[in-house]
């Protein structure tokens, strides 16, 4: 029969000051260990097993559960209409307009015709930022004058690529803070104007509990299908990511391990477990 | 381990028996789930929850306070230790360099320090030293614009010193002179090497870390390894006016001995402010 599990506070303990060190937020490194203990509860360790592993296996198989949630497929659904509209929004320096020259280049690769628009029009150097980056991809750019209104630059790249079959519009948008109300209402307007198919929220893996925090006021303001979290590369755990997932019951569907175009990686929750365990 | 003393702290509070001590025990833990959720680095807080307590069971709860004030006012206190005393942050001639990790607001910053600057009658050169990001240049030029500034730039110039040095050889009898960073994992050892070697060469009174206020856990970290490269001198935690607390700022602190100097408020060249530690904890804390 073997023997039983014993007491799990050490264990949970140790694992909860290594979730929080690794950005999960501590509601959620408190309902894993929640869920841990009702996973084993009951449990015995067999004659030959070692109990460590046990645990292990057990806290996989947890997170694994936590993770559990539907991830469409953008490319496939960018195959289905024309033109599949793509918005792109966060807090400031989240990494919104790399990430857009990343999914540029994705689709293009994958024969869409692409345009961007440079829906940024308010921060120093948006403009140019994206521009620059359309050129090195060859990818058009859909801008207006600095200053001018978000909306009608989306407005006009959505008009200029329904003009041309099997073509994805990526709105690149201003930074901006979950507690502005002017700019969460500039941002509805610019989603009720350009109505697109999929809404993309960029977090930086390097933030802590405020990821959690900022992806809420986003979805209630403007809804949002799904999260990319960026700079995974820069040394994180991406401990945010389970928050996301499990707290806010949205799919991460890209992680951005980079700064080049080539650097958005599919979201695979098996290489994320093996990322934030060891 | 960490949690062993972290569960004797908490197990030898719930142990006593006396109202009192199961009093402490609660605002304990309530004080250890603000910093938590501050960003307040996990070893810190384990640190600062031990030192709450100790301090708790020797000092006696002040005639005009309660033992929940109390316990509050011994961590304020604690975290004001590791703050250090304010630096009164002078408007003088000066060099000065800005890192920090992507996006935490260095550009934004080197356009406010300008303005401020600006205001205290000085001349500014902004520096354009990031030759990686795509549209630095543009953006920093436009910035300097906004501001007065002059502005130096070599475009297209892929290497950081030559800009740097160049800048330094024109604008050598100006007051003050700016030099913005690319952003980088200071845990990579190539990045990092780039900032020594623009130190080498601008021999800068000021290195500022700029910090985002939502950091994480990574905070210490990224701060202890800049401040290998070239000594960090002041802190400037950008993004106060988004819910995020600014803990992970309190471990760049800790590691590398600089103030904080200013925060960041906003997206405007206005939005900046002198460190108020006060109203930073205060706010903290919820
Ligand atoms: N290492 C790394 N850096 C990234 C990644 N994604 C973005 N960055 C960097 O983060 C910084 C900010 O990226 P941007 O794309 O300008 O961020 P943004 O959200 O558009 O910023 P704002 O428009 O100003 O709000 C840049 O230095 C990018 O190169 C990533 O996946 N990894
Ligand atoms: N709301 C708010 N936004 C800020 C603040 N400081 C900077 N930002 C914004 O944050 C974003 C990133 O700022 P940058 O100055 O480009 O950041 P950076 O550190 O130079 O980025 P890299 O050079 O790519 O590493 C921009 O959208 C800024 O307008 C602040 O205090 N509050
Ligand atoms: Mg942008
Ligand atoms: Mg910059």
């Amino acid at each position: 029969l073997g023997k039983p599990i014993g007491d799990l506070d050490e264990f949970t303990d140790d694992l909860k000051i290594s979730l929080l060190e690794a950005d999960v937020s501590l509601a959620t490194a408190e309902k894993l260990s929640d869920n841990l203990k009702g996973k084993l509860k009951g449990k015995r360790i067999k004659f030959g097993e070692d109990r460590d592993k046990v645990l292990k296996e057990a806290v996989k198989s947890t997170i694994t559960d936590m993770l559990k949630i539907k991830i469409p497929n953008l490319y496939s659904m960018a195959s289905s209409k024309s033109p599949f509209i793509i918005l792109l929004v966060g807090m400031n320096g989240t990494g919104k307009t790399t990430t857009a020259a990343k999914l540029a280049y994705e689709f293009k690769k994958r024969d869409h015709y692409v345009v961007i628009a440079a829906a940024d029009t308010f921060r120093a150097g948006a403009i140019d930022q994206i521009f620059i980056h359309g050129e090195k991809l060859g990818v058009k750019v859909v801008k207006h004058q600095a200053g001018s209104d978000p909306a009608s630059v989306a407005f006009d790249a959505v008009s200029h690529a329904s003009k041309y079959p099997r073509s994805v519009v990526i709105i690149d948008t201003a930074g901006r803070m979950q507690t502005n109300k002017n700019l969460l209402e500039e941002m509805k307007k610019i989603k009720r104007v350009s109505k697109p198919d999929f809404t993309i929220l960029t977090v930086d893996a390097l933030s802590g509990n405020d990821a959690l925090n900022q992806a809420k006021m986003f979805d209630e303001a403007v809804g949002i299908d799904a999260i990319v979290v960026t700079k995974i590369d820069a040394d994180t755990k991406g401990g945010s990511i389970l928050s996301l997932i499990y707290e806010l019951k949205k799919p991460v569907i890209f992680v951005g391990n980079g700064q080049t175009y080539e650097d958005l990686m599919e979201f695979d929750p098996n290489w994320y477990i093996k990322n934030i365990i060891d | 381990s960490l949690s062993k003393s972290l569960r004797e702290t908490l197990r030898k509070i719930s142990r006593s028996t006396s109202i009192d001590d199961n009093l402490i025990n609660e605002v304990v833990r309530e004080i250890q789930r603000a910093l938590i959720l501050a960003d307040v680095d996990i070893n810190l807080t384990i640190e600062l929850t031990r030192k709450v307590e100790q301090r708790a069971k020797n000092e006696p709860v002040p005639k005009n306070s309660n033992p929940r004030n109390h316990l509050i006012l011994i961590v304020y206190e604690e975290l004001l230790n590791i703050l250090g005393k304010p630096r009164e942050f002078k408007a003088k001639p000066a060099t000065i360099m800005l890192v920090g990790l992507y996006g935490q607001g260095k550009t934004t910053s080197a356009g406010k320090l300008a303005r401020f600057y600006i205001k205290h009658g000085f001349k500014v050169v902004l520096i354009a030293a990031d030759t990686q990001r795509v549209g630095a240049y543009e953006q920093l030029e436009q910035i300097s614009k906004q501001v007065g500034a002059d502005f130096f730039g070599i475009y297209g110039e892929k290497d950081s010193r030559k800009i740097v040095s160049g800048a330094l050889s024109k604008y050598s009898n100006w007051d003050v002179k700016i030099i913005d960073t690319s952003g980088r994992n200071a845990l990579n050892e190539d990045l990092l090497e780039e900032i020594r070697g623009i130190a080498e060469i601008a021999k800068p009174d000021e290195v500022m870390l700029i910090l985002d206020a939502s950091i994480g856990q990574q905070a210490g970290k990224q701060a202890e390894a800049f401040n290998k490269a070239a000594k960090i001198t002041g802190v400037i935690i950008t993004k106060l006016d988004g819910t995020a607390k600014g803990g992970g700022a309190i471990s760049a602190v800790a590691k590398t001995g600089a103030p904080i100097l200013f925060i960041g408020t906003g997206e405007h060249l206005d939005d900046l402010e002198y460190f108020n530690p006060a109203r930073f904890l205060s706010r903290l804390l919820g």
